[in-house]
């Protein structure tokens, strides 16, 4: 990535990342599409020999070698049994049975989490810069799992279980696959065994936001990572016929380095079209004698945005105006079109319409801004991020936090153009993408410099430690924005707040958990022994004598479930969490912000003093209805914090009515 | 037809029951898939992750090896997606 590092102040503090051993010992284990070897962020100058604990290999297939890894890339994998069985023997004329990355996703992700130093990177000239992955030393196994016809559980399950045999320290897996228990979701159950291993596994929440529970990945051992937006932008901006002018985004580029389209008939594809949803710029909806020579304003959603270009392109079109709908609103995101084209949000695109069904014969022309750096707000919560609460356990909030995941360059494949279409012939180094994938390699990566420079933090000790540090709020003291409402964001969208990974080298106290913490949680549960066994791989019985609460689970959040009506009489609820210091002596001291008067929370003790490392103290918070609350109030936010006057040790709090 | 009415399964396998007569796990996972299908062949067996193995078969066979001793789940194969 060209602009990450900056904007999460690694570049500036590179001081406090260890160069040592410890740093370039650690080993990402990326779950993906595959490798794309000859990309130079995998070039291993400057690494030391392959650490002695790795066990994995690199396994020979089509167009890979074994000669494809070095100390940067040390494994490649490929499992393809449960794809094959159920959708035939792969066509090696279509995708290599073999580590190669075809598509480009799984380069673009293991880049991003530790990709080498690369001097002179862009897209077409945007987002130009030095790309690096976040930890730069850690070393990269690949483990495809994803092919053309998707990724399937039974070769996930497998590549989970070699990454263990393997030995990675971290796990990345960028997919998911809708809501089930946890123990009948492959991935929860592999990344149970593997948190059980010390091994972190940070996933990917989704893309199915704005909506309210559309998380996946939210097992509370997974640390579940939303998309954010960096300061960057791609401006393209649109000037019509009547003489205003529009911003959106693009990374077209054209032969010319003065890329520009020149006033040109413009239409809208819903008129150019006969179909009834001509509006989408569908493969053979448009009619040519009605768009050739025209610019073209298609809506986006059903079918990919890059395909509505071509789709423009093959009807004799000039030109693309994209047009968010009420699904996106003002999200953009840019992407490398193969004929000049912006996206616009809804408001604009609203604008813009009116001047094409006012106009007898409207005019657009397209300019293109190139990289533009220092946007603010950033970042703001990316709308497609998948939002809270959590459907399979509305008392863990997830996402855990949210990194950057908007327009993200990063390494690609040199088998499939920027656009990933088959009509796409060019061929790039590096790409920008946008999406939860993106960001979950951000965080895997960060994961790796803090198990660097810690290595013997637990994962959830890693977790909590970027969990707590989190923030929520710009330098300017307002809070993070959702991109989906122009609103302050809440935990349901952002977790803990954005990544800020030099905090979160320093902590101060962490928030813990051992494998019989999760296990007393899956009690908690109700689950079965059968099922229990199932996640546990051994024999583990609940204590009937006990009483488990999920309440208890040592989670660095607290998402609070209350019924509607509920008063203070009937509802109390006394949540119980453990601090460790990781830090030097101290007091710390409580605070507790929150935004809904009926709801009392008290803390006690309300300050915890650690003499010396490792330390352990607990606290009860206890959340109190104080007064009836009005039926329309469903959920309400709060902040509570640790201090010891240099370290924040912050946990949010979402209260639900229900 | 078997064949081509067969689909994945992953099956869940309670390791700790393993009969004593089997010397390894592999071979109590094989007599357990055989007691439910005659042609049904392994694709993975599972050591880490799960314990237990994936392989294909009908809805009936499914059926029929979720009732054998040791057998967890019986779990259908789920297709993830890119994010």
């Amino acid at each position: 990535t060209t602009r990450t590092p900056e904007f999460l102040g690694l570049d500036q503090n590179n001081e406090l990342f260890p160069e040592s051993q410890s740093a370039s010992d650690v080993i990402i284990g990326v779950l993906d599409t595959g490798v794309w070897p000859e990309s130079k962020s995998f070039d291993d100058s400057g690494l030391g020999p392959v650490p002695a604990s790795w066990k994995g290999t690199c396994e020979v297939g089509t167009n890979f070698s074994s000669s494809a890894c070095n100390r940067k890339l040390i494994g490649a994998r490929y499992f393809s049994k449960g794809y094959e069985a159920t959708l035939g023997p792969i066509d090696t004329s279509k995708e290599s049975k073999s580590p190669r990355d075809d598509d480009g996703h799984g380069t673009h992700t293991s880049t991003t989490a530790a990709g080498s130093v690369v001097t002179g990177a862009s897209l077409f000239g945007y987002a130009p810069g030095t790309a690096r992955g976040m930890a730069t030393r850690a070393r990269i196994a690949a483990y495809k799992v994803c092919w053309l016809g998707g990724c399937f559980s039974s070769d996930i399950l497998m590549a989970i279980d070699q990454a263990i045999d393997d030995n990675v320290n971290v796990l990345s897996m960028s997919l998911g696959g809708g809501m089930s228990d946890y123990f009948r979701d492959s991935v929860a159950i592999g990344a149970f065994s593997a948190m059980e291993k010390g091994i972190l596994i940070s996933c990917s929440a989704g893309n199915a936001g704005p909506s309210a529970y559309s998380l996946s990945n939210s097992a509370p051992w997974i640390t579940t990572v939303g998309a954010g937006t960096l300061d960057r932008d791609f401006p393209a901006f649109l000037s019509l016929g009547n003489g205003k002018n529009f911003s959106g985004v693009s990374l077209y580029r054209g032969n010319s380095e003065a890329t520009a389209l020149e006033m040109t008939p413009f239409i809208y594809a819903g008129n150019a079209s006969n179909s009834t949803s001509g509006n989408l710029c569908m493969m053979g909806s448009l009619i040519p004698e009605k768009v050739k020579g025209k610019i073209v304003m298609c809506d986006r959603g059903v079918n990919a945005r890059v395909q509505k270009g071509t789709v423009v392109k093959a009807a004799g079109g000039v030109g693309m105006v994209l047009s968010n709908t009420g699904a996106n609103g003002e999200e953009l995101v840019a992407d490398a079109h193969l004929l000049p084209a912006t996206a616009v949000g809804q408001k604009n695109a609203d604008l813009i319409k009116s001047y094409l069904f006012s106009d007898p014969n409207p005019t657009a022309a397209i300019l293109f801004e190139g990289t533009k750096v220092g946007i603010e707000p950033s970042p703001v919560v990316a709308a497609f991020s998948s939002r809270g609460p959590n459907s399979i356990t509305p008392d863990i909030l997830k996402p855990d936090m949210v990194a950057p995941g908007v327009n993200i360059l990063a390494g690609w494949s040199g088998a499939v153009g920027p656009t990933g279409l088959a009509v796409d012939s060019r061929r790039v180094a590096f790409n920008i993408i946008s999406g939860t994938s993106m960001s979950c390699p951000h965080v895997s990566g960060l994961a790796a410099l803090l198990k660097g420079a810690h290595p013997e933090w637990s994962p959830a000790a890693i977790r909590s430690a970027l969990m707590t540090t989190a923030y929520t709020a710009y330098k300017s003291g307002q809070k993070l924005q959702d991109v989906a409402t122009g609103k302050p964001s809440t935990p349901f969208d952002h977790g803990a707040g954005h990544v800020d990974p030099v905090s979160a080298l320093n902590p101060g106290l962490v928030y813990d958990l051992t494998v019989d913490d999760y296990l007393n949680f899956l009690c908690a549960l109700n689950y079965t022994e059968t099922e229990i066994t199932s996640l546990a791989k051994r024999k583990f019985t609940c204590d009937e004598s006990k009483s488990y609460s999920v309440r208890d689970l040592n989670y660095p959040s607290f998402a609070v479930n209350l019924e509607t009506g509920s008063s203070s009489k009937s509802t109390v609820s006394k949540y119980s969490r453990t601090l460790t210091n990781v830090g030097p002596a101290g007091t710390y001291k409580v605070t507790v912000t929150q935004d809904n008067p009926n709801v009392k929370i008290t803390v006690e003790p309300e300050s915890l003093s650690f003499a010396a490392a490792n330390e352990k103290k607990s606290y009860t918070v206890s959340f109190a209805v104080t007064g009836s609350l009005p039926t329309s109030t469903l959920n309400s936010f709060g902040r509570l914090e640790w201090s010891d006057g240099k370290h924040i040790v912050g946990s949010p709090i979402a209260i639900s009515w229900s | 037809a078997e064949v081509s009415s067969r689909s994945t399964y992953i099956v869940h396998m309670a390791k700790s029951e393993m009969p004593a007569s089997f010397q390894h796990h592999t071979h109590w996972y094989d007599a357990s898939l055989k007691s439910a299908s005659d042609s049904a062949e392994m694709l993975y067996t599972y050591s880490n992750a799960i314990h237990g193995f994936s392989t294909q078969l009908t809805p009936e066979e499914a059926e029929m090896l979720k009732f054998q001793p040791g057998v967890l789940f019986v779990l259908p194969e789920l297709k993830y997606e890119l994010h």
